[in-house]
């Protein structure tokens, strides 16, 4: 419905590389992903993080945002598409 | 039509001859333009070489028209993280949306199977990304599939056109777009079509659609066999061309493959325009691979025709190109594309002016239109910056509004035109109003960037408000795209060129039609027309009917040394004598000359914005004043049947169509309906049937009727709760206030929560079976697996200090200490 937001367990974030974005995986037990073909964005995910929710998540997420080498951090929300 | 050889071998392919729109040329076709398809096959384009790919719910790869130009490297299935792209199947066919898309495209000729792609011999391919959750990740990795590879990504979806959402790319997607046209195509840029809307019915506007409002995006519009506005299209000023699709029933629609190997005649929405936009694509991009992605958009505005596309929206912009937001540049032409594309050379660099915001808090009274104005030298003293020719112009908004869809935003560019950046939007009710939002027009493109632009907001009262609540314009920057030089060389200008001069001045909007005066120097001038010593009688022939007694150069009316009549123009651009002057001019009798009305005019007495007696196109002519105005001043409406401002009924302070249909009374009067009732002192309402004042029930401030659920609004003291103004909230409800609204709204308490104070959030009593903590209500029953550990991460990060924890254990871990 309108002004309904679901938000999936992934994160993004912007850091400054691969190495970086993999050795922040590792401490905070993330799975890191490439978004596209585009550079420094890098996409996480926690397999303890609530899958799907309609509130914001706060879960482990909140190790990365802590990390100073993290320049932003997002949450996916889920998008309502249409076939045209 | 152009070209077309009846030697062009007929396709084996069963549906060939039902694809129409392959077809107008034959007269027995409802079509009356061609997209010049088969011109351009016969040239030998048919997409070979070019890449495309589809971005949609899948593509049935193994469909045996497509079989033999699937491109596995252009697919991908970011849904499934694999490399099939291949749909879900299901009872309802869902997931047959970019399969029938891909046939448009590159289906196989002469297979004996279904139809004929537009690009028969491009590489073609399927991103499955609709067919789950679309997060702006999805979007960001669909768009950025293998760019240097893939040609064409082609999209035919995007936000709800519902006529209430305003929705566009996250940050992702917009740095996917970004880096597709940087590094996509080793540089050159990714091609991106999208379709620009599909909720003409909902009353929606292209321009809330971020995607197909970007600046990266060739968005692509629709039009029926005879040339008229689908019911489904959407109009904005971001619109850059058009395709065939389809219409009403009785219409033919497009015939495509379909899921489970069939084939389909039932395609239809702005779906089918944007993969045919894309398959033409793929012909240009045959013709001239280095095409950059801003070669390609100003091809497609030079080579698409406005012919037989049918609105009375079409406009001269000030580089003489004919625009219309329903249509673009109009339909789009592979012939003249790929001819164009051949001799191509590309475009200058793009250049970007951001002009300084304007941060002055401006408020936007109902029903009057408030112009902004600010003059930009399109950063003429940052070279790198300097923005001579427009391309796209974008407008930065941010708007606060009680009803975002009663907004209506122009923009008007130096050389008057003026773009649409928004209309009206019946269904959006929103309070949000537009935060930075980007509006985009193609409208100006061409004509120079320097000068005073100016955004026009119109807010239109459609419906019952709250009369202190006004809208407010926080800010507003004006971003200019373009080049430095001009964009065409000589060999592409004259095609151009030639289009402008086909051009005649009745065609012209007035204020275009004054630039293009200067343009072609048809101006007046106040030197004597004279005979020139020495080169009287130098003629064997006869001088031209109009030259007078003095001779003339040579045979032509514009060779005379002076006129019997009148003269028109200047002796530094040339003049003729002409009989009679034309229309925008008066005849000087005791000069003898042809001289300007004011802008506007159609004819004239005079040269004086007062002495108007017809109105020029686009004006309407105001009988008292005898002035031509684009709009007719407030008392006064436009009678469109003749275009005059006729005044309204005398209770009305604005009116439209009618002298009694008011929008606006004047003082002590209210608006009910469309008629102005005499105003009625708080805590009154007008009674129609015994035309006097009565009053409201005791709990309504205003009303529109004496019950109590006839409130408008509430009476000091009460809150708004379902319908009713009430002195307090009932249990399981608290008071808000509301932006809108200058009374407070009873809002339900949280979930389990039997009674709230301040917020919905701040529980001070639960309901049975409910336990209170920290404001909220946690459930009586205890985990069973809370162990000593699990509890010690509960309160390490401080879980039950969160809203979205606190039914996660914490009781049980509470009482375990």
């Amino acid at each position: 419905s309108p002004g309904l937001f679901v938000f999936r367990r992934r994160w993004k974030k912007f850091l400054f590389g691969q190495a970086i974005a993999h050795s922040i995986s590792d401490l905070s037990r993330h799975v890191t992903l490439q978004i596209g073909s585009l550079e420094d964005y890098y996409h996480f995910h926690h397999s303890k993080t609530i899958k799907r929710s309609t509130f914001s998540s706060r879960g482990p997420h909140s190790f990365l945002r802590m990390d100073p080498k993290v320049k932003w951090l997002q949450q996916q929300e889920v998008k309502r598409r249409v076939k045209r | 039509h152009v070209r077309s050889n009846q030697q062009f071998p007929s396709f084996n392919d069963p549906l060939w001859s039902n694809m129409w729109y392959m077809h107008c040329g034959e007269r027995v076709r409802h079509c009356r333009s061609e997209m010049n398809i088969l011109s351009a096959w016969q040239r030998g384009y048919t997409g070979k070489n070019v890449v495309v790919t589809i971005l949609d719910d899948g593509i049935e790869k193994n469909h045996p028209d497509l079989i033999q130009n699937y491109d596995g490297r252009a697919s991908y299935d970011v849904n499934g993280d694999d490399d099939d792209p291949t749909p879900r199947y299901d009872a309802s066919n869902e997931n047959k949306h970019g399969t029938r898309c891909a046939g448009e495209v590159a289906a196989s000729a002469n297979n004996s199977y279904c139809i004929v792609g537009i690009a028969y011999n491009a590489n073609i391919g399927g991103i499955r990304m609709l067919d789950g959750d679309v997060t702006d990740v999805v979007e960001a990795k669909s768009l950025g599939i293998r760019p240097e590879h893939i040609d064409i990504y082609s999209a035919s979806w995007g936000p709800d056109d519902d006529g209430k959402t305003v929705d566009g790319p996250g940050v992702l997607a917009k740095q996917a777009f970004e880096t597709g046209i940087k590094k996509g195509r080793e540089g050159k840029g990714s091609i991106f079509v999208w379709a620009s809307g599909n909720g003409g019915k909902e009353g929606d506007y292209c321009s809330c659609d971020g995607y197909t409002n970007s600046i990266y995006t060739i968005s692509i519009s629709s039009a029926t066999e005879t040339g008229k506005k689908p019911w489904y299209l959407e109009e904005c000023a971001s619109t850059l061309a058009t395709t065939y699709s389809s219409g009403a029933f009785y219409d033919r629609k497009i015939v495509t493959t379909d899921l489970r190997h069939r084939c389909t005649d039932g395609h239809t929405g702005t779906s089918v325009s944007a993969p045919m936009a894309t398959g033409i694509l793929a012909l240009a991009l045959e013709a001239n691979p280095s095409l950059t992605w801003r070669d390609v958009q100003h091809l497609i505005i030079k080579t698409s025709r406005p012919a037989h596309m049918q609105t009375t929206d079409w406009r001269t912009n000030g580089a003489g190109r004919r625009v219309s937001h329903l249509f673009g540049f109009g339909l789009k032409d592979a012939d003249a594309l790929v001819v164009e594309a051949k001799k191509w050379k590309t475009v200058p660099s793009q250049h970007v002016c951001i002009g300084s915001s304007d941060k002055r808090h401006t408020s936007i009274p109902a029903d009057q239109p408030v112009q902004m104005a600010t003059k930009t030298n399109a950063c003429a003293d940052h070279a790198d910056q300097h923005v001579v020719y427009l391309e796209h112009v974008v407008v930065r908004v941010s708007i606060l509004h009680p009803y975002r869809g009663d907004l209506k935003i122009n923009l008007i560019s130096p050389s008057g035109t003026n773009s649409q950046l928004l209309g009206k939007r019946l269904h959006d009710n929103s309070n949000e109003g537009f935060k930075n939002w980007e509006f985009m027009t193609v409208h100006c493109w061409g004509e120079t960037a320097e000068g005073e632009w100016t955004l026009e907001i119109f807010d239109s009262l459609t419906r019952i408000r709250n009369p202190h609540l006004q809208a407010k314009l926080k800010e507003w920057t004006l971003i200019l795209y373009g080049t430095a030089e001009y964009p065409y060389n000589m060999v592409n200008s004259h095609h151009s060129r030639s289009r402008m001069l086909e051009i005649t001045a009745s065609e012209l909007e007035p204020s275009k039609a004054a630039f293009y005066h200067n343009q072609m120097e048809i101006v007046e001038d106040e030197d004597e027309y004279t005979a020139v010593p020495g080169r009287h009688g130098s003629l064997t022939g006869p001088c031209h009917t109009e030259c007078g007694d003095q001779g003339c150069d040579g045979p032509d009316a514009n060779q005379c040394l002076n006129c019997v009549h009148f003269s028109l123009g200047s002796a530094k651009t040339g003049r003729k004598c002409v009989s009679s002057c034309p229309s925008g001019f008066f005849e000087d009798n005791t000069a003898r000359k042809c001289r300007k009305c004011y802008k506007g005019c159609e004819t004239c007495m005079g040269r004086n914005p007062n002495q108007c007696t017809a109105c020029r196109r686009g004006f309407y002519h105001h009988q008292e004043t005898n002035t031509c105005m684009t709009l007719c001043p407030a008392g006064y409406y436009s009678e469109e049947s003749h275009k005059h401002c006729l005044k309204c009924h005398q209770r009305c302070k604005k009116c439209v169509g009618e002298p009694d249909k008011c929008t606006v009374c004047k003082d002590r009067f209210s608006l009910v309906g469309d008629s102005c009732i005499p105003e009625c002192s708080p805590g009154m309402y007008f009674n129609m049937e015994a035309m006097r004042c009565e009053g409201c029930h005791p709990s309504c401030q205003t009303c529109a009727g004496p019950g109590r659920e006839e409130c408008i609004q509430c009476a000091k003291d009460f809150h708004l709760h379902e319908g009713r103004c009430v002195p307090a909230c009932s249990e399981g409800f608290y008071p808000e206030e509301v932006y809108s609204l200058p009374h407070k709204v009873c809002r339900r308490c949280e979930y389990n929560c039997a009674s709230c104070e301040g917020s919905g959030k701040n529980c001070i009593k639960c309901q049975e079976g409910f336990s209170l903590l920290s404001g909220s209500c946690v459930t009586n029953h205890t985990c069973h697996n809370a162990d000593e550990t699990f509890c010690e991460m509960v309160k390490s990060n401080k879980l039950c200090e969160r809203k979205l924890f606190i039914q996660f254990c914490c009781r049980a871990c509470l009482l375990a200490g």
